[in-house]
């Protein structure tokens, strides 16, 4: 029974789309079958893999807006045990279409439902907004992934963003848990990053991963190579620690 | 006659907030009279200068929402010739009104054309989407400042979003300029990062600015001091790049 995980926050650039293609390779890579579904219009899980717009048959665009089955859209990326669904929106006027478009709030579930089985992860790479997108996300979701930055802003918005989550599990999931918090780029000269990793571990030590994640250049060179930072340096910091973040999930 | 920027990027995290208050400070420093509005929902410029919800009595959902007069939301935060609007959105309710409210995309144009005569420069910190907020800003702007990461992501999605912006602008604004493409967190450690940065500098070499900001510790800390970096370290390397972006920006 496949366990839906929606990798998500508000405040941008903390390493979601990198945890979704790096915690989605290391499960793979474990033996556990993986989907990964693109959920932010500026479609960084394509970019991941260097896919351009011809390879991509359907996308997110055409499940959402145009009704074609979510099987259509799966792709294959040559990588044992994960298959990608990309975001596909082309145009603003598209993605102005997919905000502005009446799309309930439990339309994602109901696609992903079927589905479920055919899976051990199912991981959601959300768009850095509260959007209908997110929302969509956080009603499909068995649990929640929360990326944060060892940085002041990043530890400022969470405490909000926490509470919006309740607000919207009360409202349209109630049973949605917590994966947990994952600390990112972690940099550890800098007092500051250990502060805050401190007080992150003090105030949400029943959800916070024992895995952190470091600042790692790997991962950030990684999407220009055009592969996970498993297939060409599994010995990194980068690497491991994703591996580590994947056993301690399946446990 | 005061210049409205817009500093924009559907990227999550790629200095928005960082610029809009460094470089708010460094005009201010050089005398020009600015004005900071926070378009963001998670209301990053209040938390920079360490401002809590009870001392602010008007924000951005007032404005926009409850049709509260701009003027009753500026505040003065001790900082000579910088004023701020911050955004004061306090509940998802009011989150999800505010993007689903059928705001008309000139809205803020028309709140903010009796004010333009009052400042200098008038700065906008976008939130990292492509939703009402963004487009009413697009809208209100005579330019657009777009930070880049010196990283594979960021510099794949610019040609999307500059499309984008062309698209927004034909529509609504057909006067909008640009006031530049900005590289920041340039950390010159990194082979990678010198590559995307000759790679913008040959593909954008009409709207890129010749400043470009490093990665720097004193940034990152200064939002947990609660004031811009020019205040408590003027000579460190993030200081004195936003002080020539500042100077760039005003000849
Ligand atoms: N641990 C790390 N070490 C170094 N760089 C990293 C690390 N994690 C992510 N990055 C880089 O930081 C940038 C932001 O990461 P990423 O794009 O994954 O964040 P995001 O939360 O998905 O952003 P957005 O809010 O735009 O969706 C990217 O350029 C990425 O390559
Ligand atoms: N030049 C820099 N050197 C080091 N850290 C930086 C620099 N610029 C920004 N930062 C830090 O990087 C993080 C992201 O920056 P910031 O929040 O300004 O980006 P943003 O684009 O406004 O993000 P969002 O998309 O969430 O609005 C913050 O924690 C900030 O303190
Ligand atoms: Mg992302
Ligand atoms: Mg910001």
């Amino acid at each position: 029974m496949g366990d839906i995980i929606a990798i998500a926050s508000q405040k941008g650039g903390v390493g979601k789309t990198t945890t979704a293609i790096n915690l989605g390779t290391s499960l793979a890579i474990l033996g556990k079958q993986v989907l990964l579904i693109d959920l932010d219009p500026q479609g960084s899980i394509a970019t991941s893999f260097h896919l351009d717009e011809y390879e991509i048959s359907y996308g997110l665009y055409d499940i959402i807006v145009k009704k074609v089955p979510l099987a259509m859209a799966i792709m294959d990326i040559g990588l044992e045990n994960l298959e990608i669904v990309p975001s596909n929106i082309k145009s603003e006027e598209e993605e102005v279409e997919l905000f502005t478009h009446s799309i309930k709030p439990k339309l994602l579930r109901s696609i992903l439902g079927p589905l479920k089985d055919d899976y051990d992860y199912i991981l959601l790479d959300c768009p850095p907004s509260l959007g209908t997108l997110t929302i969509n996300a956080l009603t499909a979701a068995d649990s929640i992934l929360i990326p944060v930055q060892s940085e002041y802003f990043s530890l400022k918005s969470l405490g909000k963003f926490l509470r919006t989550i309740r607000n919207i599990s009360l409202k349209y999931n109630p049973g949605l848990k917590f994966s947990g918090i994952l600390i990112t780029m972690f940099d550890k000269r800098l007092n500051k990053s250990k502060e805050i990793v401190e007080e992150l571990r003090q105030n949400f030590k029943d959800i916070i991963f024992k895995t952190l994640i470091p600042r790692n250049s790997k991962l950030s060179e990684a999407p220009a190579i055009g592969k996970p930072v498993a297939l060409f340096d599994l010995g990194s910091p980068g690497s491991l620690n994703y591996f580590r973040l994947a056993e301690e999930i399946i446990s």
